[in-house]
C-alpha cells in the first residue's frame, strides 16, 4: 500500500467509508 | 463561500470544494473528480493529469438500472468487484488505527454499481496533455461537455466510451488552475454556464 500515492489512499478511504454509510442508511 | 474560507490547496480543501460543487447543484451529478496537473512553470516539460481527489455522491435512480442483475455475467462481475473492494478495504483498514473507520463486511457485500466501479478505476488513470477527455480539456483550455449515450459511445476519447459502458449519460471536463474538474452523471444533463462559473469560483486557486 505504501506504493499507492497519498492522495489516492485518502480518496479510497473516504469512498469506502461513505459507501458504508450509504449501505447502512439504505 | 468555500473559496473564501479555504485559501490553501490541500486534500481537505479539495474534497470540500468537490462536495460543494455537486451537493449544491440542481442537477444530480454522481461524482466529481479533480485531475491535478503535474506541470510546473517549465512549459517545455509535458504535463500529465493524475488523480488529485474525488467525491462520489452516487446515483439518484439506482434501482431503475438493475435490469440484468440475474445474468451469469453480472454475478461473476459482482464477485470480482466485491473481491477487489474487500482487498482494498483490508489494505485501508490495516493502516488505520483500530476503530478509526474500518469498513464492515456489510458494505463490501452490497452490490458494487457500475458508477462506483467507474469512479474506483478512475483512481488508477492518468492523462497526458491532449489525451482523453480531461487531457483534451486541459490542452484546449476549454470545457468539454458530452451529453447522451450516443455522443459518449461515439467519442474519440476512451474515457468517454468507458463512461458510457458503465451507464453514464453525461460527462463534463472543465479546465481550472492546475488541473481539470470532471463531473459525471447517469442522467442527461445539458450545458450550463452556472456550473462553469462555480468551477471557476471554487477551483481557480494557485498552489
Amino acid at each position: 500500500l505504501s506504493a499507492v500515492p497519498q492522495a489516492r489512499r485518502a480518496s479510497l478511504a473516504r469512498f469506502l467509508e461513505r459507501r458504508k454509510e450509504r449501505v447502512v442508511s439504505a | 463561500g468555500v473559496g473564501e474560507t479555504m485559501p490553501f490547496f490541500n486534500q481537505e480543501s479539495l474534497q470540500q470544494r468537490l462536495q460543494a460543487l455537486i451537493d449544491g447543484a440542481r442537477e444530480s451529478w454522481a461524482y466529481a473528480i479533480f485531475w491535478q496537473s503535474s506541470s510546473t512553470s517549465d512549459f517545455a516539460t509535458p504535463s500529465v493529469l493524475g488523480w488529485g481527489d474525488g467525491y462520489y455522491k452516487g446515483e439518484e435512480n439506482k434501482n431503475k438500472r438493475r435490469a440484468s442483475s440475474s445474468s451469469a455475467n453480472f454475478v461473476a462481475e459482482q464477485e470480482h468487484r466485491k473481491k477487489v473492494l474487500r482487498e482494498l478495504n483490508s489494505l485501508i483498514s490495516g493502516v488505520q488505527a483500530a476503530g478509526a473507520g474500518s469498513v464492515g463486511d456489510d458494505a463490501v457485500d452490497e452490490e458494487v454499481t457500475d458508477t462506483e466501479w467507474f469512479f474506483l478505476i478512475s483512481m488508477t488513470q492518468s492523462f497526458a496533455n491532449g489525451n482523453g477527455l480531461p487531457g483534451l480539456a486541459m490542452y484546449s483550455s476549454s470545457p468539454i461537455w458530452v451529453t447522451g449515450t450516443e455522443k459518449l459511445a461515439g467519442s474519440q476519447c476512451e474515457r468517454a466510451r468507458q463512461a458510457q459502458g458503465f451507464g453514464l449519460q453525461t460527462i463534463v471536463c472543465i479546465p481550472s488552475a492546475n488541473g481539470v474538474v470532471e463531473l459525471g452523471s447517469t442522467e442527461l444533463i445539458f450545458e450550463s454556464s452556472d456550473l462553469m462559473n462555480k468551477v471557476k469560483y471554487l477551483f481557480n486557486f494557485n498552489i
